[in-house]
């Protein structure tokens, strides 16, 4: 039974991305066989997996639009276990021409009940609360949620909340929030601690014991088409993945 | 003549709302008379300038959707010089119920062509190139582009170009990009200064000298409801934003 999983925060720049990365890479290096949906039109997970645009025929716009799904759309990657639909440019289109159309949040929920060879599915969502995400969460078993830890990043993380309430309530009954993961966490810098505090304080085990400290080899993996825990497997960051991929293993080992 | 400057960038988390609101208030110590537009439902200018949401009668979206222009929209700041039309999280509705409205892409330009009492006007711009970014593109005369330096900001800098140049072609042909600021500049992070040599390169001098370098300050100060300069004046934070609000202020004038 394949468990899907949103990456979702309308905040914007807070992790979304590099967690779907690479608690993916994690995840397949414990032996999970993942699939990445890229739902965000500027396609970082795509070029940060290393897929050029240029050779991208196939793309999730595409699928979104006939919905007639194939593994034509299915993308390899350099982790055997880990396979990408990809996103281009296409998809900035997608949020406006949705509205008009029948069903409009539940189109990638369909083609995804067509996809059953994989253990995990993780959509990567823009920085929205916008029709896109609202497909990922309407698709979705569950949510995990990165948060930076900043001022700004709390502050929506309410907004956030009311809306996968709205969306269990109308379209996905089953969808819950699997887990909060604070991020860019720098042992420096009190609002770190505050945010950290706070965010325990309201949402108990919702949130992660692992924390992903600020990594500046996070930010290098990218520019070089890799998952940091290929880019450079010893660092704080790749651990930190390693050590929240076990904790959501065992999650799901244990519903 | 009022100047209308759209800060915009669709990749999340670049610097838009920071440097909207310690822009517009460093070119208030230097005796302009601002105006930001808060155009992201997540309402971050609004809150990091210390306006509490359950103050607000008025906002963008009633505006957006009344079109009729009143003062009672305008919001005072702790800074004399500074106003806001704020946001609440009703805008997030507004990207789907502009798609189907007469001039959906120049509600926003009609309304700020009615508020002439300010030097500038700074449109803060949400992470995507929607409904919302294009009204603030469409009614502005120029664009200042906050620029992470950061792999996957650097990647997205080409779409965004792009968008401008047919936002430029077919709403509002007198749209230049003013500038673009390099922003959360860390000197000990190598990406930092090849990010910097690679735009300089490509952008030239519309790339402006001032760099804005990651300060924790920076990011404490939302929290307290206050710009930075207001926060902590002396930090290497206020002082980039002071020399960025100066070359900004000459641009202007030569122009
Ligand atoms: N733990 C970390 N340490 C250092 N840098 C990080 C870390 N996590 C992410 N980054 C960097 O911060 C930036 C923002 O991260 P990312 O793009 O993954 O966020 P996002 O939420 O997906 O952004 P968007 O809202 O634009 O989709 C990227 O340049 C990324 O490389
Ligand atoms: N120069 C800086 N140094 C340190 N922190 C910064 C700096 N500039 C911005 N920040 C912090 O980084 C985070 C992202 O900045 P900000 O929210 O202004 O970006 P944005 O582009 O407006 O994000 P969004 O895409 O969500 O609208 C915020 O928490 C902010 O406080
Ligand atoms: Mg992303
Ligand atoms: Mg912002």
């Amino acid at each position: 039974m394949t468990k899907i999983i949103a990456i979702a925060n309308q905040k914007g720049g807070v992790g979304k991305t590099t967690t779907a990365i690479n608690l993916a890479t994690a995840m397949c290096s414990i032996g999970k066989k993942v699939l990445i949906i890229d739902l965000d039109p500027q396609s970082n997970a795509t070029t940060g997996l290393g897929i050029a645009s240029d050779k991208i025929k196939k793309n999730i716009y595409n699928l979104m639009v006939s919905e007639k799904y194939s593994s034509k759309y299915i993308y390899k990657t350099i982790i055997p276990t880990l396979d990408i639909i990809p996103a281009t440019m296409d998809l900035a289109g997608a949020e406006v021409e949705l509205v008009n159309i029948q069903d409009r949040e539940k189109r990638l929920k369909k083609i995804l009940n067509q996809i059953n060879e994989y253990d995990n599915i993780m959509i990567d969502c823009p920085p929205a609360l916008g029709l896109l995400t609202i497909n990922g969460l309407v698709a979705s078993d569950s949510v995990i949620i990165p948060l930076q830890c900043e001022f700004f990043a709390l502050e929506g993380l309410s907004s956030l909340m009311q809306t996968i309430d709205s969306i269990k309530g109308s379209y996905n009954e089953h969808l819950e929030v699997q887990g909060v993961v604070l991020t860019m966490y720098d042992k420096r810098n009190l609002l770190s601690s505050l945010v950290e505090k706070d965010v325990r304080e309201h949402l108990g085990n919702k949130v992660y014991s692992t924390i992903i400290p600020r990594n500046v080899r996070i930010s290098e993996a990218p520019s070089h088409g890799k998952p940091v825990l290929i880019y450079d497997v010893g660092c704080t960051g790749s651990k930190a993945y390693i050590e929240l991929a076990k904790e959501v293993i065992k999650q799901q080992n244990g519903e």
